[in-house]
């Protein structure tokens, strides 16, 4: 899964 | 960002625009639900509080600000616009929404992606909610059996956002190494599905001309 910064969608 | 989340955010932007002229332009509330107005600004103000530290993306900045402020302005109408008021009806309006919430906010302390970061416990309610928050308009517009035109492609164009996203998840899984997103991709699967039935009947409706108003048994 992807925390922190890596969300890069909206 | 590949086609898929291009197109996607581009249909959240049209359901947007759509609801707006229909809300503000039109100057008429008839036949939507202010339950799922409500709880998409929530969504919105709990998923973007990166907005603070998280400049990563201009886009996703600028499109951020706007989902919140545009989501913000509907409910400022839907609640306080004299003729919004007038033609907002209230009674039908009454999915009882504390029951869509409160597990949210259960599931977003559970399963999230980070249990030490109260940002990601929030993140995932966020999440959770979007996939339900559209419950009270399609029992609203079940409960009215007639779907107004304009009111159709609004509820279609916010379905076929969440659709793309799949398509764009499903993409990604394929071309990034080791990209992984089970919570958006589960609740982006509920969130689609629970469209199914309104998109079968926006389908036969409009195959016999875009301007058919869309008739729900």
């Amino acid at each position: 899964d992807c925390p922190g910064a890596c969300k890069d969608e909206l | 960002m590949n086609i898929f989340r291009f197109l996607g955010d581009m249909s959240h932007i049209l359901s947007f625009l759509l609801l707006l002229h229909k809300i503000v332009g039109g100057k008429s509330a008839a036949g939507i639900s202010l339950r799922t107005a409500e709880m998409y600004a929530i969504v919105f103000c709990t998923r973007y509080i990166d907005l603070l530290w998280n400049f990563a993306s201009l886009y996703n900045y600028l499109l951020k600000l706007l989902f919140i402020g545009a989501s913000l302005t509907i409910v400022y109408f839907m609640r306080y616009g004299p003729s919004q008021k007038a033609t907002y009806n209230a009674d039908e309006d009454a999915f009882p929404v504390q029951y869509l919430i409160a597990p949210c906010a259960v599931l977003g302390v559970l399963i999230n992606q980070d249990h030490s970061s109260p940002f990601e416990m929030v993140w995932a309610f966020s999440i959770y909610l979007e996939a339900v928050a559209i419950l009270p308009q399609l029992f609203l517009l079940q409960k009215q059996g007639e779907v107004e035109n304009l009111t159709s492609h609004y509820v279609f164009a916010l379905g076929a956002y969440r659709a793309l996203y799949l398509l764009n998840w499903m993409f990604r899984f394929m071309t990034e190494p080791d990209y992984q997103q089970r919570i958006v991709w589960l609740s982006g699967l509920v969130q689609t599905a629970l469209y199914c039935d309104f998109f079968y009947h926006y389908y036969q409706s409009k195959k016999g001309g875009l301007n058919k108003s869309v008739k729900l048994p």
